[in-house]
């Protein structure tokens, strides 16, 4: 059971301590402006129920899940060298400005604090920009005798908002 | 992803421009399920389910989807499949990380994970991260809405904690409706319910309030917010107690010098509504018991009616049957000499082929507009008021200006599937 003291679990104890690795440097952002489509495009709709391409040791959960990203390792020389050289990366500047754009916040293109508080506001695991839907015309994935499935969909066109200039 | 592929059908809109948004379901009823293994260790399975019904209550609010969760059916007949998990979870290839950033993510086919290593509370909970509201977001991917960078869109990607209370605002309605289309449908009345209230400096004040009512069902219509009342539509005898449960045909306010009486008409029979204890009249003042025919109210009106509506320029009850007017002459008692009368005769068209011609739905005199409506199936038409026939003096009076939907009036008037009607 988590450990809480008040009647209503309001101060609920997580129980695992496990949490989320915060953004802190120019590589960490990397990661996160290329999770959310910042740096390309991703494709999320690939991401649901691939099958994963390791073993699968989620009843491990923890222990092993930290080894894996590795942010526990001492970090070695030579990533200080590369956050340094990210920092004047033009695909870095350019895809922090959009990030910085999009969050309201001042277009500098600088990793400043202000958008790495940003960067570590709990949000959405869903890209903020997505690559266009490969458009699978009727021809060749559905042909009209197919069974329309409970959840047949529509498109209604591409979203301007996550266009890439 | 084969079955992605074959469950994946393409049809481009017709008639619609692009707009935000890019993917939509084809259907109006979408059935959802908290996915078993999948439940939180933070909240009683019975709140987690109360949520999600509430959060996918606020979507049918906004837009002609209805969702019904759906404990019974084999998995792959439920469109919208929810869960809870930690790191890696329910076999999604997304790895959540832990307590803090990602707190949830969704595809637009309807998977929705939560990241059961958040602080998630229930509404109103004031801490932690509200897991209504991170749901109508994550609710709002499934239906096809992308991440929206605007203060104030429920679409945006991080979760802003101070906002106390939240509902999906007009800009994020427009872009869901964008896909789904407006709600239409036909209603059984709408009219002004005016009361009198006392302030608390013991002063009277007259008030009144837009009600649209349909079957058994009502929403309060905020006409200076453009919106229904957020959470309408409610059941009608959770607010108009002692109304037959089925509905109403018509509403009728008689208020001038000598009479205020509010009266409901259903079927053959009508009630009087006490509007100070906001019940019927089992028995009125004046001693007269309810439901009471129409035929002994109103001799010479028929029943049922189509719809009525009192006009204070004249003190007459009009009663619409059919093709046919009645005016009621409240006075005297009786309809009025030389009646009914043609519908197109009393309200004739502008356009001779712009015409409800019979069967009315609603007869409605707006206090907002200062103009009488009638309402037909989607369409309503306003009557030409005095103030416009000064205006063109060729107008011949009562005539019906071009007719207009009524969602482009009157907005959001959704209905909620029927169960999450109690919600």
């Amino acid at each position: 059971e988590r450990l809480f003291h008040q009647r209503d679990h309001s101060d609920l104890q997580s129980l695992n301590q496990h949490q989320a690795q915060p953004i802190t440097d120019p590589h960490t952002a990397e990661l996160f402006l290329s999770k959310y489509g910042f740096l390309k495009p991703v494709n999320w709709e690939e991401f649901l129920h691939e099958e994963p391409d390791e073993p699968d040791f989620s009843f491990l959960e923890f222990s092993e899940l930290n080894i894996e990203e590795g942010f526990a390792t001492p970090r070695s020389r030579d990533a200080n060298l590369q956050n340094d050289q990210k920092l004047h990366d033009p695909q870095f500047i350019t895809a922090l400005r959009d990030f910085q754009r999009l969050s309201g916040l001042p277009v500098t293109g600088v990793f400043d604090e202000a958008t790495k508080k940003a960067m570590n506001q709990p949000r959405c695991g869903v890209p903020d920009i997505e690559a266009e839907i490969a458009d699978p015309s009727p021809n060749n994935t559905t042909d009209k005798n197919m069974d329309q499935t409970s959840s047949e969909v529509t498109e209604t066109g591409r979203n301007p908002a996550v266009r890439r200039r | 992803k084969r079955h992605l592929a074959t469950a994946v059908s393409k049809r481009r809109r017709s008639g619609r421009d692009v707009g935000v948004g890019y993917m939509a379901f084809s259907k109006t009823v979408l059935r959802w399920r908290l996915i078993g293994e999948g439940y939180s260790s933070q909240l009683s399975v019975e709140e987690q389910r109360y949520v999600f019904r509430l959060a996918f209550r606020m979507w049918s609010e906004v837009c002609p989807l209805e969702f019904i969760e759906d404990t019974a059916s084999p998995l792959e007949e439920v469109d919208i499949r929810l869960g809870f998990g930690t790191g890696r979870h329910l076999g999604c290839k997304q790895r959540f990380d832990g307590s803090g950033r990602e707190f949830a993510h969704a595809w637009f086919l309807g998977d929705i994970h939560f990241d059961d290593d958040e602080h998630f509370t229930g509404p109103n909970a004031g801490k932690g991260i509200s897991l209504l509201k991170v749901a109508v977001h994550e609710i709002g991917h499934v239906l096809g809405l992308p991440h929206i960078h605007r203060p104030g869109s429920i679409m945006q990607p991080s979760y802003l904690p101070h906002e106390s209370s939240f509902e999906v605002d007009w800009m994020d309605r427009k872009a869901i409706q964008d896909l789904y289309g407006g709600c239409r449908g036909r209603f059984n009345t709408v009219f002004d319910w005016i009361r009198r209230e006392r302030t608390s400096f013991g002063e009277v004040v007259i008030r009144f309030n837009t009600y649209f009512m349909r079957q058994g069902w009502y929403w309060l219509y905020e006409n200076r917010n453009n919106r229904t009342r957020y959470g309408d539509p409610v059941s009608l005898q959770s607010g108009w107690r002692g109304l037959p449960l089925g509905g109403v045909d018509a509403f009728v306010h008689v208020w001038s010098r000598t009479s205020d009486h509010v009266y409901f008409f259903k079927g053959s029979q009508f009630w009087r509504y006490d509007s100070d204890q906001d019940q019927v009249f089992r028995r009125d003042p004046e001693g007269v018991t309810y439901p009471r025919l129409i035929s002994e109210g109103f001799p010479g009106v028929p029943s049922p009616i189509d719809t009525a509506v009192f006009d204070r320029r004249d003190g007459n009850i009009y009663f619409f049957k059919g093709a046919l007017v009645y005016p009621f002459s409240v006075d005297s008692r009786r309809v009025a000499r030389g009646y009914p009368r043609p519908l197109r005769s009393v309200f004739p068209p502008l356009d001779p082929r712009d015409h409800p011609e019979s069967h009315l739905d609603a007869a409605y005199f707006s206090y907002s507009h200062n103009a009488l409506f009638l309402f037909k199936d989607t369409s309503f038409w306003q009557v030409a008021s005095v103030r416009e026939r000064r205006r063109r003096p060729h107008l011949p009076k009562n005539s019906l200006l071009p007719q207009r939907q009524i969602h482009e009036q009157w907005f959001d008037i959704c209905n909620v599937h029927p169960t999450s009607l109690k919600l």
